[in-house]
């Protein structure tokens, strides 16, 4: 997932995990703080903040850098991720995002 | 007495039927009362709107539009290998098309903006949910979604927990904080025996749930039932009956117009529609505001397979039709009249923990819940809205569960139909059914679910597990409810339809949003080029007078300020340029004595009525610069 914003038409869809973090309900300047702490939180986990999920205030997307595609590192990299999220005391919520199906009626 | 030149307009039944008079959504009249949606911008959450097509160009809106495929503010649909991607485009004609362009078809609210959010071609996630929910949010006031979960009799979702917070989130801080408005096709699974209760969009309390019928107002061979939906309105039929006339794309093998529009699909954007018409009338509408009008004007009719109930507020239901037919003139005199209902209450009851086995059919297990006075005061809920209930089920054929509940009322909602083709051995793991069957009821007293397993006697035995109650409602009283009702009938007569009545409307807030416009690598890249051109113009300007400068610093012969600018107008004129500054710095006395320095206007005049620039005045005060 290239951004929050969506994917490239019909491209593969690579690991990500939406995340929401203690303490961006307020201000400006505290949500600008919950980025940057965001920023940081992704960078442990293996992973890049592509950025606020829309207009929810303290949730972001984190996507798997692009690099080579093996089963095994994919698998390595989603239980890393999932540790580190999981473990870390701001991170009220977290979800890998997964595809869903949809459709027109 | 309205003509529109438009071809298709005398086949579209469903906005004027002259074959069966009084089966269309009763628009016309308040066309004729300039009420066409004005004001008001509908986007349509789909695969993308053509809005080159002449009947959607005039009225499209780029600003409340978005492409979540492509990531870019362009939502144009992408040819696809099935001519599949017309979907948005048609359900943004029914909406928008303009009148009276010859071409095509006429949108039931033609005079609002249509927007496009391009989000159903390729790879969906809970988060790009979540953002089209809430996308352009203080432009979009109404979110027209005709699509959902697989209907195909065995798929159990809806909004993940993303989609949910947006949808919530929505209706608080969207449309300047009386929230937006979400419109929700209620599925097209009929045939497999589906029910919309099993769709999490429907359920939702912040959406609005249309189903469909066809022209002679019986369900649809596709349509699906639930004690969720608020209202139907026209769709297609079977062969024998019409489908829906709009607009097209005209790509692939698109002409621009189709008569072949069918399904909830086709319902939900005429709904939309209509609450264009009611926003224009009365801008201020709440979300809740617009559910009320609904469940206040739709209205009833003789369909005995329909099953209609009256509940205790005296509100007619039917699981198969809402509340009823949704009627554009019922909707927008009323709305035209509406003052807003109170804050929405609510109450929640403890996790139920049961763990009870649950009969075959013909028992059942009932478990029960009272709601006394004492546990309503807090939240000063008296009347009822929506009615949920949470549960959590293990049974080893999901879709051979049948699950009703009961409101203090006895008014009944099959919350959880039986469906044939579901057989995932998950049960239920806390989904939240919805029912409205029981709006304008008192919310106190005993609340009875009742689950009854219609499998075969080899199924082996469901246990539920928990549950869980939770009421939305209001503070009015009963009474409060019945009067209204009054008031809404004494405005059906038109009487207040006309701009010399208008209820005041509260400002809205200012409710910022994020990202505001995003930049497409096209539109940096053409802004790159016309930054690069400036540059190269303004170094050759400077050149070009540093050059010509350059023959004053060399004639030493003239070094005074006063020869300097005798010399510059004397080069001025040989060159046969007039310069505007030229009279002013000769009238100079003439100009200081018309008035103070900061004149309200950027100029002043000299003698002849030349406009000068502020600019040239103030060099002349300062003295002659080089």
């Amino acid at each position: 997932l290239p951004g929050p914003g969506g994917t490239e038409a019909r491209g593969p869809v690579g690991l990500s995990w939406a995340v929401h973090l203690d303490g961006a309900e307020g201000e400006e300047e505290e949500e600008e703080g919950t980025r940057q702490r965001a920023d940081a939180l992704a960078r442990a986990a293996g992973l890049v903040n592509a950025g606020r999920i829309g207009e929810l205030r303290g949730h972001y997307l984190f996507t798997r850098p692009a690099g080579p595609r093996e089963d095994g590192l994919e698998e390595a990299a989603r239980q890393r991720a999932e540790e580190v999220l999981a473990g870390h005391e701001a991170v009220r919520w977290h979800a890998e995002q997964r595809l869903l199906k949809r459709a027109k009626r | 007495g309205l003509h529109f030149n438009d071809p298709k307009f005398p086949q579209q039944w469903h906005l004027n039927n002259r074959r069966s008079p009084g089966r269309d959504i009763n628009v016309t009249g308040v066309w004729e009362r300039n009420v066409t949606g004005r004001g008001v911008t509908v986007v349509v959450v789909d695969d993308g709107v053509e809005y080159t097509i002449r009947d959607i160009r005039p009225n499209y809106s780029p600003e409340g539009s978005y492409d979540l495929n492509s990531n870019d503010p362009d939502p144009m649909p992408h040819p696809d290998e099935e001519n599949g991607n017309h979907h948005g485009t048609r359900c943004a004609g029914e909406i928008a098309a303009v009148p009276n362009n010859s071409f095509c078809a006429v949108g039931v609210a033609f005079g609002s903006r249509i927007a496009g959010i391009r989000v159903l071609d390729g790879p969906l996630t809970d988060s790009m949910e979540a953002v089209a929910f809430n996308k352009h949010y203080q432009i979009n006031d109404i979110y027209s979604c005709s699509w959902g979960p697989d209907d195909d009799g065995k798929t159990v979702d809806g909004p993940h927990q993303l989609g949910k917070a947006a949808l919530q989130h929505g209706v608080m801080a969207g449309r300047h904080g009386f929230g937006s408005i979400f419109v929700v096709a209620s599925g097209n699974g009929g045939q497999h025996n589906d029910n919309c209760n099993y769709d999490g969009y429907a359920n939702s309390i912040y959406t609005i749930t249309i189903g469909a019928v066809d022209e002679e107002g019986r369900m649809p061979f596709y349509a699906e039932e639930c004690a969720s939906m608020l209202a139907v309105t026209f769709s297609g039929g079977d062969k024998m009956l019409r489908s829906i006339v709009t607009t097209d794309w005209d790509l692939q093998k698109g002409t621009g117009c189709t008569e072949g529009h069918t399904g909830t699909s086709a319902a939900a954007p005429l709904a939309a529609g209509m609450m264009a018409l009611m926003l224009q009338v009365r801008p201020c509408l709440t979300w809740r505001d617009v559910q009320h009008i609904i469940v206040f004007t739709a209205t009833r009719y003789e369909d005995h397979h329909a099953n209609w109930d009256t509940n205790q507020a005296g509100f007619g239901h039917s699981h198969q039709h809402g509340f009823g037919l949704l009627n554009a003139w019922r909707l927008v005199n009323a709305a035209k009249i509406w003052t807003s209902v109170p804050y929405l209450a609510s109450y929640v009851s403890p996790v139920l923990r049961e763990a009870k086995v649950i009969p075959l059919a013909p028992g059942s297990l009932e478990v029960v819940w009272n709601v006394s006075h004492a546990d309503l005061a807090l939240s000063g809920l008296r009347t009822l809205e929506h009615v949920a209930v949470t549960v959590t089920i293990s049974h080893p054929r999901r879709g051979s569960l049948d699950l009703r509940l009961s409101c203090p009322s006895g008014m009944l909602s099959l919350i959880g139909a039986p469906r044939s083709l579901d057989s995932d051995p998950g049960g239920f793991d806390d989904w939240t059914f919805s029912t409205v069957r029981c709006w304008g009821e008192g919310a106190q007293g005993q609340y009875r679910l009742s689950v009854r397993d219609v499998g075969d006697r080899e199924s082996r035995v469901g246990i539920l597990e928990r549950w869980q109650l939770t009421l939305y409602g209001s503070a009015w009283r009963p009474q409060e409810v019945e009067e209204r009702r009054r008031l809404l009938e004494d405005a059906m007569s038109g009487k207040y339809l006309h701009d010399g009545f208008s209820l005041p409307c509260p400002p809205g807030l200012d409710v910022p949003e994020e990202d505001g416009y995003s930049l497409t690598p096209n539109t940096l890249k053409t802004l790159m080029l016309l930054g690069c051109f400036a540059v190269f113009w303004t170094a050759y300007y400077l050149l070009e007078v540093c050059l010509s400068q350059r023959d004053v610093a060399l004639d030493l012969t003239c070094g005074g300020a006063p020869c300097r600018r005798a010399r510059n107008r004397h080069r001025a004129l040989e060159e046969g340029m007039e310069l505007e500054a030229t009279p002013l710095y000769e009238n100079k006395d003439t100009e200081e004595t018309e008035g103070p320095p900061d004149l309200p206007n950027q100029g002043s005049r000299d003698q002849e009525g030349t406009l000068a620039p502020a600019l040239d005045l103030q060099e002349v005060r300062e003295g002659p610069v080089c």
